[in-house]
């Protein structure tokens, strides 16, 4: 498997604050919960009206999606299963290898 | 050889320094391969130089690839640049005159420890692999490392961050290398360019702070050049602009450092896509993105050859 299949389940999703309240709101939430940021590229330069996209593991999933719900904070999944997006990316390695 | 490489694959670490020992050996009078030190590992830090070698040269271009070790795209684009620079020399007389009159130094892996880790660990690794006694976590960012208003706002303190500025101003051997090779060679040095992902974006001086800088309307006027340029391959629209406003404040930056050390053009680019697909841009867009990149990369260098 791919990187020991770590990513299985593992989502990126974008998240776009609008107004001062719920960039606030996003930097607590990521105080206490470990995400990676792909961007920007920390909790401290998230700003108004700009995508926040964040690779979240696929156990904290749920609760993040629960988190920005409550607070009526807009977002969107870009990748679902960041596993399975390698695995397609990779599927032409193996045949390359074959070549 | 060279002509069986497969530029429009990602490759890992040992398969691009294979390349790069390949494309010295293949055009002797183009190009010359050294390493300006050691990572924090102990691996090479290459550097290829392009130009034509029976040539003197009063004008040399910096372009670093591979700093934030998960942005594949970004090595990828480096080695196309070198292929179609060497490649297109005899029959292109724009890219002849580039090479006769300009020395391009490209460094197709800037963070050659965090780029194999992500190949063989996690394909989600952003800094390098140095190790701080103190703490458990590892790395520094790469790009907040430089020694220009280092580790102010838009950078962390903290070790686990990925913005970590690192324990102190060039502490990370690969940022050291870099900054001492191009201050030995600021003097020719007319711009430098730092190759990321993603965002779409084509971001200059100031990352640290709100304000202006002073030769403000020739760099805006390449920029603008350059975007243009990349739009007409495949109709894909760049921003571009001041880092600070454009993307975010960041302190510690190297175009911030180039630029205080006085390379008059100091540009970031960062490359597709908007987030669809984010750092796992598939192999299949290589292609496209390389042509548009280098379109606007040749723009930049064409007008160093030009007053402003």
């Amino acid at each position: 498997q791919l990187y020991r299949n770590r990513y299985d389940g593992d989502q990126v999703l974008r998240i776009t604050p609008r107004g001062h309240g719920e960039v606030q709101f996003l930097k607590e939430l990521f105080q206490n919960m470990t995400v990676d940021f792909w961007q920007p590229s920390s909790a401290s330069l998230i700003c108004e009206d700009s995508s926040v996209d964040v690779h979240v593991g696929h156990r904290r999933t749920r609760t993040l999606k629960t988190q920005l719900q409550q607070a009526f904070i807009h977002y969107e999944v870009l990748i679902s299963n960041l596993q399975k997006e390698m695995e397609k990316q990779t599927h032409s390695w193996s045949s390359r290898k074959r070549r | 050889s060279e002509l069986q490489y497969n530029y429009e694959v990602y490759h890992p670490l040992g398969e691009i320094q294979r390349w790069m020992f390949e494309m010295n050996r293949t055009y002797p009078h183009l190009v010359d391969l050294f390493s300006i030190g050691r990572s924090y590992e102990g691996r090479p830090l290459y550097v290829l130089q392009l130009g034509n070698r029976s040539r003197h040269y009063r004008k040399a271009m910096w372009m670093d690839c591979g700093v934030h070790a998960r942005e594949w795209i970004s090595p990828a684009f480096c080695q196309w640049f070198v292929r179609e620079a060497l490649g297109s020399y005899q029959h292109d007389s724009t890219m002849r005159r580039l090479m006769n009159h300009l020395r391009i130094f490209v460094m197709p892996v800037f963070n050659v420890d965090g780029y194999h880790y992500s190949w063989k660990t996690d394909r989600f690794w952003r800094k390098t692999r140095s190790k701080n006694a103190k703490y458990h976590c590892r790395g520094v960012d790469a790009n907040r490392n430089w020694k220009v208003k280092w580790c102010d706002e838009g950078a962390s303190r903290h070790p686990c961050d990925d913005t970590y500025c690192g324990p102190f101003p060039e502490s990370e051997p690969e940022v050291r290398a870099a900054a001492r090779f191009l201050r030995k060679n600021r003097k020719r040095l007319q711009a430098y360019i730092s190759i990321h992902a993603y965002a779409q974006m084509l971001l200059y001086p100031y990352s640290y702070k709100y304000a202006t800088i002073p030769n403000f309307n020739c760099v805006e006027t390449a920029a603008q050049n350059a975007v243009t340029a990349l739009y007409s391959a495949h109709g894909v629209r760049y921003r571009y602009g001041p880092a600070s406003t454009t993307l975010y404040v960041s302190s510690g930056s190297s175009i911030d450092w180039a630029y205080r050390h006085g390379v008059p053009y100091a540009f970031a680019f960062e490359l597709r896509d908007t987030g669809h697909y984010g750092f796992l841009l598939p192999e299949a867009l290589i292609t496209p993105t390389c042509t548009e990149t280098m379109r606007a990369v040749r723009s930049i260098a064409l007008g160093l050859l030009r007053k402003c």
